[in-house]
């Protein structure tokens, strides 16, 4: 068993979460946020079998978009942080940052 | 150390809660969402020592019961998955789904 | 890669993630709340290559306070605990819980 622990944009989350259903993944959502834009985002834990591993990152693929940003110079992350960048800021969002962890134990109760 | 994620019922959270302080198990609490029934739920963050797991997947069985659930035909997740299952449809939703994660690490700051 | 899970203070949480963000470490924040006093606190996710553990624990004990908090015996926490604690009660608060965990497999979207 493996703990799939994915970040994705909000935007992508429903139609991400769809598809995982229809490919019968079991999914916990929490609702996150990233640590540079201080924007909203959604973290997915999936428990899966490593042998659908390459399965569930095809529909990570399929479902999660890059996107580009801007943050502008009079905004509350370019106030902390404009001794260290120059804004505005073009920032390229991935589609998905994922991590697989092993699970030593697994229980249902 | 281990790291047990533990995915519960929210009406099971605060009689496990009080029951997990006074065995003097240290956690913490996420709110959560189920993928699937898109209901919330709790997931719990439970840092302990190998030698308490038998301990702590006992008060967790105590615990967190079964329910049995009804998608009913016009629902949301049932639009969106209209041509995967037929609804209404009848679901057993478990007390309690954990993974126990090798911790590498620990520090107290 | 590990991914690291560092439990905050809430008070403690801007000031940690700026300097977080301006040593370029990369992170997720979710909205927590501690087992014990049921207080609200941030779990920070942490995926940074192992050569870089040692800058990030010493950016989290140089962001993270201890606090001394007493819990009052007319409280939530007392009613459900008073059978196993004497109330008023005083706790210490540490500055951050941290757990580094192995990660298998990373995949940029
Ligand atoms: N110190 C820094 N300096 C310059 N640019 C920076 C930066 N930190 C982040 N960025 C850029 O900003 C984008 C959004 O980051 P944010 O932290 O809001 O939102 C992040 C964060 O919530 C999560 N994430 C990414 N890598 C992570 C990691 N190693 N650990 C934990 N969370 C991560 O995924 C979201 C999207 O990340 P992605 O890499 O696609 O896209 C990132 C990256 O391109
Ligand atoms: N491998 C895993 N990884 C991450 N989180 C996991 C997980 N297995 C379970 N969970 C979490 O635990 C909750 C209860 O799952 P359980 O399997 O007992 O009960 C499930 C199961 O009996 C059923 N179910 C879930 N996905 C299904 C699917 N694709 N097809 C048919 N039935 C499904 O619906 C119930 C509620 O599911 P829901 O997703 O709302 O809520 C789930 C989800 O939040
Ligand atoms: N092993 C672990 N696994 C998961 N999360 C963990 C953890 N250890 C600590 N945490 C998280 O970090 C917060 C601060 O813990 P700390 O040990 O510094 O400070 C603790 C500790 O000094 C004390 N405490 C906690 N549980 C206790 C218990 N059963 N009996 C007596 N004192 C307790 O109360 C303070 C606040 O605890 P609270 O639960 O509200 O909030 C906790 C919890 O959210």
């Amino acid at each position: 068993m493996k703990m799939v622990v994915a970040i994705v944009n909000d935007s992508d989350a429903a139609s991400l979460q769809s598809n995982l259903n229809k490919a019968r993944f079991q999914t916990t959502k929490l609702s996150s946020s990233g640590g540079f834009l201080r924007e909203g985002n959604t973290t997915f834990l999936i428990g899966t079998e490593a042998k659908y591993l390459d399965e569930l990152i095809e529909i990570l693929q399929d479902n999660c978009q890059h996107r580009d940003k801007t943050v502008p110079s009079m905004s509350p992350v370019a106030n902390t942080l404009e001794d260290h960048y120059s804004f505005p800021m073009h920032v390229e969002v991935g589609g998905a940052t994922v991590f697989v962890v092993d699970v030593e134990e697994f229980y249902k109760i």
